[in-house]
C-alpha cells in the first residue's frame, strides 16, 4: 500500500513539505 | 473526570483545526456577509470575470508568480511541476506565450487550478489527522487507508461553510464564483459542483461552528469500515471517544437543538454517495479529457478507490 501511495506515505511521515507538493 | 477528558480532546482537535486550516467557517462567512469592511471578494459569474479574477490574483502573487514563471508559459510537464504551493493562484496554467489562454481549454486549466489547491488541502487534512490523539500510533498502512478514503469527505465537508445557495468562495476567499457561471460550465465540468451545493445548503442548516466542525472531521477520518483496513479495532476505539466528545460538544454547544448529534451522522451516508460520484465523474473525466492531468496526488488518492 505504501508503495502505490508515496506522496500520502511522504505526508504522514513529514518529508514532503509544501513545496515539494 | 471523564466528560472533562472529551472537553480537552474538543478543544485540542479544535485547536488543531485552527492551526491547519487557514480559511475558517467564521472567517468565511463574514466575507460571505459582507461583514469584512472593504476587503470583499472578487466576483467571477462569467467568462470575462474570469479572466479578471486571473489578474486580480496573478497581481497579488507576483513574486509566486516569478516563481513560476517558466511554467506559466509552458507545456504539459511544466503544468504537472506547477502544481507547487498553495499561494499559486486558482488559475495561471496553459497560458500561452502572449499572456492569453485558447478559450476552449478555459474549463480545463480552472480544473487544474482547483487540483493544485485540493492536493494542498488534503496536506492540510493529513496534518489535522496526525493531531488527533492516537492516530500516529496506528498501522502506517491504515493511516495510508484512513486518508485516502477519507480526504475527499473532509474536503466536501470542508467547503460547506464557503457556499451559499448562489456560490463559493475560492482561492481563500479572495474570490466569489457564482454558481450559475459553475453550472454553465461545458459538460462535465459543469455537473460536477452543483451536487456540492445541494449538500453544502442543507447541511449548513446544522449551523455547526468551527469547533462542532473540527470533531466531525476526526470522526470521518476515523472510520473503522475503510476498504483493506488491517486493524480495525484501534481504529474504532480512537472514533468511538471523538463521537463522545461530539455528542458532548453538540449537547453543550447547541442546547436546543437535541437531535443535532443523530442529524450529523446521518450526514455521513449522503457524503459517501456526493464522493462515489465525484470519483467516477473524474475517472470519466480522465478518459474523455485528451488533455487532461490528474495531479499525482490527486490520482494516488483516487485509483481504485470505488
Amino acid at each position: 500500500l505504501k508503495d502505490k501511495h508515496k506522496i500520502l506515505h511522504q505526508l504522514l511521515q513529514n518529508s514532503t513539505s509544501p513545496v515539494d507538493l | 473526570p471523564e466528560a472533562a477528558d472529551l472537553r480537552a480532546l474538543s478543544r485540542h482537535l479544535y485547536e488543531a483545526y485552527l492551526k491547519n486550516f487557514p480559511l475558517t467557517k467564521v472567517k468565511a462567512r463574514a466575507i460571505l456577509s459582507g461583514k469584512t469592511g472593504d476587503n470583499v471578494p472578487f466576483v467571477i459569474h462569467d467568462m470575462k470575470s474570469l479572466m479578471e479574477g486571473e489578474q486580480f490574483i496573478n497581481c497579488k502573487q507576483i513574486p509566486i508568480q516569478e516563481q513560476h514563471s517558466s511554467a506559466l508559459t509552458a507545456g504539459l510537464e511544466e503544468i504537472i511541476g506547477a502544481y507547487q504551493g498553495p499561494e499559486y493562484g486558482f488559475l495561471g496554467m496553459g497560458m500561452n506565450v502572449s499572456g492569453q489562454p485558447p478559450p476552449d481549454a478555459l474549463e480545463l486549466r480552472f480544473f487544474h487550478s482547483c487540483q493544485s489547491r485540493s492536493a494542498e488541502a488534503v496536506r492540510e487534512v493529513t496534518e489535522f489527522a496526525k493531531s488527533i490523539p492516537g492516530f500516529i500510533d496506528l498501522d502506517l498502512n491504515d493511516q495510508v487507508t484512513l486518508l485516502k478514503y477519507g480526504v475527499i469527505e473532509v474536503l466536501t465537508i470542508m467547503m460547506a461553510p464557503l457556499m451559499n445557495k448562489d456560490g463559493t468562495l475560492i482561492s481563500y476567499g479572495q474570490i466569489f464564483m457564482t454558481r450559475e457561471f459553475l453550472k454553465s460550465l461545458r459538460k462535465p465540468f459543469g455537473q460536477m459542483m452543483e451536487p456540492k451545493f445541494d449538500f453544502s445548503v442543507k447541511f449548513n442548516i446544522l449551523e455547526l461552528d468551527d469547533s462542532d466542525m473540527a470533531l466531525f472531521l476526526a470522526v470521518i477520518i476515523l472510520s473503522g469500515d475503510r476498504p483493506g483496513l488491517l486493524n480495525v479495532k484501534p481504529i474504532e476505539q480512537l472514533q468511538e471517544t471523538v463521537l463522545h466528545s461530539l455528542e458532548l460538544q453538540l449537547k453543550l454547544n447547541h442546547p436546543d437543538c437535541l437531535q443535532l448529534f443523530a442529524k450529523l451522522l446521518q450526514k455521513m451516508t449522503d457524503l459517501r454517495q456526493i464522493v462515489t460520484d465525484h470519483v467516477h465523474l473524474i475517472q470519466l473525466l480522465k478518459k474523455t479529457e485528451v488533455d487532461m492531468c490528474l495531479h499525482p496526488l490527486l490520482q494516488e488518492i483516487m485509483k481504485d478507490l470505488y
